[in-house]
């Protein structure tokens, strides 16, 4: 086990080593952080969210990486955020002014029983693990289950593809623990899925290419985002809605935020453009991190500053 | 665990609407076992495909057949996999 106060931020790692990572963050930042279990996933992996609060039910922010098992530069961006919040609340005044207003719950691992298998059995894996009824062919794409536009175009009906869009929404349990936690915590204001890879920031709508009631708001912050993104390294990214982005794609988590009332719904996806794609050498994950986050605080930025 | 020895990331380019088309039709041919990690989406945007050692030829000669431009993005995506691997077992020890 790696001991407190040395985890290699510039590694991948085991979802045990990131739980461990967790639990020691845990335990470093007690009056600020803790860890909520808030289901568990198909194959009974417990779903682990860092709960970053100055106290009382504030109005709160919810990331999440790694829905896309295979996307490891996600989970890992993930890992290093939570450290980058935890350690500078009280000395960075971004982060010290956000968490006094608004609590942050963050995800870094939103598919665990996909991201060990990746580990474990096939790199390339990106589903959830979930046994489908009547099929040899095993997982949903997490990423099409969501009850926005469900079935829509963009998302396959084959169990045996990679898009595969489930049964019926909400059918993954990883899915449907995220979307009864925020239902239930009523105040989520801000809803951003972290993805890679093709250096993206994207807004809704995918299931449908109409312009959503906030497009110019949305599309002002992704502008401003993807800028502070690319003022560190020089990483360009593209933005605008998922539709016009990439395609039309159905099921799509932002798209269910939105539609929830979450106005500030955003997706990342991170480095690279394709000269390693999923495969991203280690070696790029703290670039990636840094980069990502100025993009973040960007977006958060707004988000405190725009009460709704 | 699966392995991916010989198997290449190819960066394709459809320049119109029926090369879409017809990789939309060769993602479909299930024998080929195609990975689209990035699909065709508008022509003049490129789309990235992780093709199994046994179909590389098979897919590259389609590819040529139908005039549709691509390079390869990964040589071997085995290569990329070890070398992941051995940085974790390093950084774990």
């Amino acid at each position: 086990r790696e001991r407190s106060g040395n985890f290699n931020f510039e590694a991948y790692h085991t979802l045990d080593e990131i739980s461990q990572e967790m639990d020691n963050l845990v335990a470093k930042h007690p009056g600020l952080l803790s860890k909520l279990t808030i289901g568990r996933s198909f194959e009974k992996r417990p779903m682990n969210v860092l709960k970053f609060s100055t106290g009382g039910n504030k109005p709160a922010i919810w990331l999440d990486a790694g829905i896309h098992a295979r996307e490891w530069v996600t989970q890992a961006t993930a890992v290093w955020t939570a450290n980058k919040i935890a350690s500078e609340y009280g000395t960075d005044p971004f982060i010290t002014s956000l968490l006094d207003k608004m609590d942050i719950f963050l995800l870094p691992v939103t598919n665990p029983d996909g991201y060990v298998f990746s580990h474990t059995k096939n790199r390339m894996w990106r589903k959830t693990r979930s046994k489908v009824a009547g099929s040899l062919c095993v997982g949903v794409d997490p990423n099409r289950n969501w009850d926005a536009g469900f079935g829509g175009p963009g998302a396959s009906n084959s169990p045996c593809s990679d898009s595969y869009h489930g049964p019926s929404a909400n059918s993954e349990v990883e899915v449907k623990s995220i979307v009864d936690f925020i239902k239930s915590h009523g105040n989520v204001k801000a809803f951003i899925t972290i993805h890679s890879y093709s250096q993206l920031l994207m807004f809704p709508y995918g299931y449908k290419c109409t312009k959503s009631d906030s497009f110019d708001e949305l599309n002002e912050v992704a502008l401003k985002a993807a800028q502070s993104v690319a003022s560190l390294h020089g990483t360009k990214y593209k933005v605008g809605p998922i539709c016009s982005v990439i395609y039309q794609a159905s099921g799509g988590s932002i798209d269910w935020a939105y539609d929830s009332g979450i106005k500030y719904s955003f997706a990342f996806e991170l480095r690279d453009t394709g000269r390693y794609g999923f495969l991203l050498p280690a070696s790029q994950i703290l670039p990636t991190a840094q980069e990502t986050w100025l993009g973040l605080k960007t977006i958060m930025e707004h988000v405190r500053d725009h009460p709704y | 665990r699966e392995t991916f020895v010989g198997d290449q990331v190819l960066e394709v380019t459809p320049s119109n609407e029926e090369q879409i088309v017809n990789l939309k039709e060769l993602e479909a041919e299930e024998h080929l076992q195609l990975d689209f990690w990035k699909p065709p989406t508008t022509p003049g945007e490129t789309a990235h495909v992780r093709v199994p050692f046994v179909s590389v030829q098979a897919v590259k000669a389609f590819l040529e057949s139908q005039g549709i431009d691509y390079s390869i993005m990964i040589e071997d995506v085995q290569v990329l996999l070890d070398n992941e691997n051995d940085e974790m077992l390093l950084n774990q020890r």
